[in-house]
């Protein structure tokens, strides 16, 4: 069920009708920038802090 | 003002509403065990004098009503009293007696402050219906009963509170450890992990979280019986187990973009459920107090 929810609003967010394929050869050379990474970095914080709080 | 696509429109304020302040001790009034299902604040309309009716009739014949608005008033520690909207309804001149509003977001509110030791503060507002050549002035002629002694006891405002106790109707909290699911019978939380990297379908384009921790709710709730409560129960007699909080959850992607491959932050929503409880189908989620 967490699986199909994962799948559902991700396709949603990325505007997308099917699943992705990307071979391994295309995302080993991938860097990820580090902008992305700290946005990503932020929300996680984010995220926890939520979860701690809520958790209280 | 600052937007450079909108001309700025003058305005004037134009408010001659009446209000009062109603507050509500609520020392020992909900226990901790206790779930807020309804809070209802009834009002005594004071009759209006007839002569007045005649007179408002013969100069607004088609408008005889006023809006009357419940706010909740937040005592904030920097002195500064911040309103939230809680109910409104249309009121008539020519009526008399008591009215209800719904002003459970208000007492879920003050529960939200966490300060068991402040009262409940409502403000009831009296204000004219339209604004314009043919507004009624019927606003000024609807009064309610005070909570001041001088209007007597039997009218005064009442704050009535609906709870069922979560002991017996609520969750459990987390289930107990190494128990087989078909055998959990009352709604509780079960630990589980989510490993990203075994899903053969997020193979290669969810690249970051490798897997995260969430709970899903399992179990059943007690049902409620129409013969054990002592109200009105607004809602679906029928209680679930559902997520009643939850966290989100970002993750790093790759997707195509044209002949290349990105990387993208995508954030989802509720994904990560944090507790679980028991709830009638069609009751009203409450809103989060902001900060």
């Amino acid at each position: 069920q967490i699986e199909e929810k994962i799948q559902e609003s991700l396709m949603k967010q990325l505007n997308l009708n099917d699943i992705p394929v990307l071979e391994k050869t295309d995302v080993e050379k991938l860097v990820i920038p580090d902008h992305v990474r700290t946005k990503y970095i932020s929300l996680l914080k984010r995220s926890s802090e939520e979860t701690f709080s809520r958790g209280k | 003002r600052h937007t450079q696509a909108t001309a700025e429109i003058m305005g004037n304020f134009f408010s001659d509403a009446s209000s009062q302040l109603l507050v509500f001790s609520m020392n020992d009034r909900l226990s901790p065990t206790g779930e807020l299902a309804q809070a209802v604040l009834r009002l005594f309309q004071k009759p209006c004098p007839k002569e007045v009716i005649k007179r408002q009739s013969k100069m607004f014949p088609f408008n005889s009503h006023a809006s009357v608005t419940i706010y909740w008033v937040q005592t904030r520690e920097d002195g500064i009293n911040r309103t939230y909207v809680i109910d409104s309804r249309r009121v008539s001149i020519h009526e008399t007696g008591w009215i209800s509003f719904d002003v459970t977001q208000a007492v879920s509110y003050w529960q939200q402050q966490n300060k068991t030791d402040q009262p409940l503060v409502l403000e009831v507002s009296v204000h004219r219906e339209n604004i314009g050549p043919m507004a009624s002035n019927a606003h000024k002629f609807i009064s309610f009963s005070s909570q001041n002694p001088a209007d007597g006891e039997l009218h005064a405002p009442q704050l009535q509170l609906h709870t069922l106790d979560t002991k017996e109707y609520g969750a459990q909290g987390n289930c107990i450890p190494n128990m087989p699911l078909t055998k959990i019978t009352r709604c509780c939380r079960s630990e589980t992990y989510i490993n990203l990297q075994n899903l053969k379908w997020a193979e290669n384009w969810i690249l970051d979280p490798p897997g995260f921790k969430t709970y899903t709710c399992v179990g059943s709730c007690q049902q409620l019986k129409k013969e054990h409560l002592n109200f009105k129960w607004p809602f679906s007699m029928q209680r679930k187990c559902f997520a009643a909080k939850s966290a989100h959850l970002p993750l790093i992607v790759a997707v195509k973009d044209g002949d290349s491959i990105v990387t993208k932050v995508v954030t989802l929503y509720n994904m990560k459920v944090l507790e679980c409880g028991c709830a009638s189908v069609g009751m009203p989620i409450m809103k989060k107090l902001k900060p």
